[in-house]
């Protein structure tokens, strides 16, 4: 059962990705993330959710209701979005787990 | 069979890559998406209320503005180039993303789904996390699968087991509550309709992006691509959806003329029902209630009785064993009734509680919900019917219900009798589950088996 999955599970993983946004040069004002998939590597295409961009929109958040829209250019979002993507190998750094505290997570015991 | 060799260890003993910076491409929606989101979760209505998609607990505080754009944005999706240089391409490669065909896929069809719980909070540890499920439910676009994903998934991919790693859906909402409940339900976007939006718009919004719009992955089924996923499971059609008066709920076809559902779905003897088939261009047919077990009996079930044959339909083979363990699926109208067909939810045969060596009752991890109780249960690798859902769990001190604990009446405590009512239609058999032993009832009632009595040692 398990060599069942292990081929989608090898392919899942490597199109996997975690997209970040932020405003350039403004750290303080906070970054939102989702998950995405990279649908080409060779030309770094890669499909996330539009969520996050939500607080770039330069016509703010109404523009993705109106009836008409089903696409918005890239330059829909302000100039300052600043969007960085990521990928696997990753490593259980000892330094990924000591910042769980910034997000409010922790480990209880069961 | 034997212990396997250890898997090779795998890449995440390498450090994590750094960031790379990205251009937005494009944002866009699927319209179709939209529509079916609009008439499944009733955007304006009384219905929408009770739905939530945020990804805060409800006791967290998200402010009116917050959640009404994660509503906005729940549907649109970001197209993304990546900037690398010639130094980066060695990484870069690896193979294109195939993509499924919207509508090629059935229910039941097992997923896997990959998506970073929390986004960029610690990626060292939950990047590319993995849930297994299965394709619950379908609306056009809109798919639901009951693979258990985690706010910050949004955007995540959805994969095929066969053939291996087929993009089918992009994760739009990871959690779903219904009426302060959690459905246990995540939300997808077929990703063939995003493509082909993303196609059109590449080649029309500028002359610089025209040339991307051929290289985006192919879907399956295109004479250059892998073939198409195998077809459906036929057990899925044998639910059907059972309306009697102002009440509904979920019925499994047991013969051409002879559906099994709950009696707090049927409940009065001779009640007119009205039982709605699964498979396509199917008409309704009307029945009536033949048998129904008295409010006494723990054994919670109607028989129907059809004007009409169904035609076309599937009639599950019942089972004779139970193991627990086995993987299980159950089909139901739970959570959106008529409005679509019934999900189907996966899970495991959890325990099977036995009165004297003979099954009673039977326990699964699939999640039910509202409106699935009377649709049948049956094993995933046979297909064999297992038994009829009846109820989920719910805590009378919270208020809490829980899906994923569910109770099934075995289908070997009603077969003999409906086979003894579909050859003579004689119903002393069915009679008989008017008069089950306690111990069965103290199971249902959830109760500890009584302790033997002392006896007085006067």
């Amino acid at each position: 059962m398990r060599r069942q999955w292990e081929p989608a599970t090898r392919l899942g993983e490597q199109a996997g990705c975690v997209v970040s946004a932020s405003r350039a040069g403004q750290p303080e004002a906070g970054s939102w993330s989702c998950s995405g998939v990279i649908l080409s590597r060779s030309l770094g295409l890669v499909l996330c959710h539009g969520g996050i961009l939500t607080p770039f929109l330069r016509a703010g958040s109404r523009v993705l209701t109106q009836a008409d829209a089903t696409i918005l250019p890239g330059d829909s979002c302000g100039d300052d979005l600043c969007l960085h993507v990521q990928w696997g190998p990753t490593a259980a750094s000892p330094a990924g787990r000591v910042e769980w505290g910034r997000l409010g997570l922790c480990m209880p015991q069961c | 069979a034997g212990l396997e060799p250890s898997p090779p260890a795998r890449h995440r003993s390498r450090p994590l890559e750094s960031p790379h910076p990205a251009d937005l491409l494009l944002l866009l929606s699927c319209p179709d998406f939209r529509a079916h989101f609009a008439c499944l979760f009733g955007s304006g209505s009384e219905a929408a209320e009770q739905w939530r998609f945020s990804s805060a607990a409800r006791e967290e505080e998200v402010s009116e503005d917050e959640e009404e754009d994660q509503l906005r944005a729940l549907g649109w999706f970001a197209l993304l180039r990546v900037r690398h240089g010639l130094e980066e391409e060695a990484d870069m490669r690896g193979p294109a993303v195939a993509v499924v065909p919207l509508g090629a896929l059935s229910k039941g069809t097992p997923l896997l789904a990959c998506g970073t719980p929390f986004g960029s909070f610690c990626p060292d540890i939950f990047l590319n996390t993995l849930s297994r499920g299965v394709l619950s439910n379908t609306a056009g676009p809109l798919l639901l699968t009951d693979a258990r994903c985690l706010p910050g998934t949004e955007g995540g991919g959805v994969f095929t087991v066969r053939p291996a790693g087929a993009l089918v859906a992009l994760v739009a909402a990871p959690l779903c509550w219904k009426a302060h409940e959690w459905v246990g339900l995540t939300l997808l976007c077929a990703a063939a309709p995003l493509l082909r939006a993303a196609r059109d718009a590449l080649r029309s919004l500028r002359p610089s992006t025209a040339s991307l719009a051929a290289l985006l992955p192919p879907e399956l089924g295109a004479p250059w691509a892998l073939p198409l996923p195998e077809p459906g499971l036929p057990w899925v059609a044998a639910a059907v959806l059972v309306e009697c008066g102002t009440v509904w709920g979920s019925g499994v076809v047991m013969a051409p003329r002879l559906v099994v559902t709950c009696r707090h779905v049927a409940p009065c003897k001779m009640a007119r029902v009205l039982v709605c088939p699964t498979i396509p261009k199917s008409s309704k047919i009307w029945g009536h209630v033949v048998f129904a077990t008295q409010e006494t009996s723990p054994y919670d079930i109607a028989v129907v009785s059809l004007e009409k044959e169904l035609e076309g339909v599937h009639v599950p083979v019942p089972t004779e064993h139970f193991h627990e363990g086995e993987a299980v699926s159950v089909v139901g109208f739970g959570v959106f009734g008529q409005a679509c067909g019934p999900s189907v939810t996966s899970g495991i045969l959890s325990a099977v509680v036995r009165v004297d060596d003979t099954p009673v009752m039977l326990q699964t991890t699939c999640a039910v919900h509202g409106g699935s109780s009377g649709g049948p249960l049956f094993s995933t690798s046979s297909g064999d019917l297992l038994g009829i859902v009846a109820s989920n769990t719910r805590d009378n001190n919270t208020g809490a219900t829980y899906p994923h604990l569910n109770f099934s009446i075995p289908i070997t405590v009603l077969q003999p009798a409906l086979q003894r009512y579909s050859q003579t239609g004689d119903l002393g058999g069915l009679q008989e589950l008017d008069h089950v032993a306690e111990p069965v009832r103290v199971v249902w009632r959830l109760q500890r088996p009584l302790a033997e009595t002392p006896r007085s040692k006067l």
